[in-house]
């Protein structure tokens, strides 16, 4: 869907509906995604990043929506 | 919200290039 992977797709749709100011951390993505592997979620995060849907906040491991909900 | 005024302006500023990255890859994609 829009060029997205499943996983990438799931984690999007995670950081773009956590409205807190600093976004949500990986440790809090891993806790949702059950079934998905940290090395995995980290791909995502990094393919999200290098296209500009998410952004990093008060530090490498929180992440914001450039398209919050 | 519990955020430095130094952190709120990191935050905005990952927020622009992170806009100007997608508005980049989108143009690239037209």
């Amino acid at each position: 869907v829009n060029g997205l992977t499943v996983h990438q797709s799931q984690v999007l749709n995670l950081i773009k509906n956590c409205h807190v100011p600093e976004g949500m951390s990986l440790q809090e993505l891993k806790a949702q995604l059950h079934n998905m592997s940290m090395s995995t979620i980290k791909q995502a995060v990094e393919f999200l990043s290098s296209e500009g849907h998410i952004y990093s906040t008060v530090d490498d491991d929180h992440y914001k929506s450039t398209d919050a909900e | 919200s519990g955020l430095t005024e130094e952190q709120k302006r990191r935050i905005e500023e990952n927020r622009q290039k992170a806009l100007a990255r997608r508005a980049e890859r989108l143009a690239a994609q037209r």
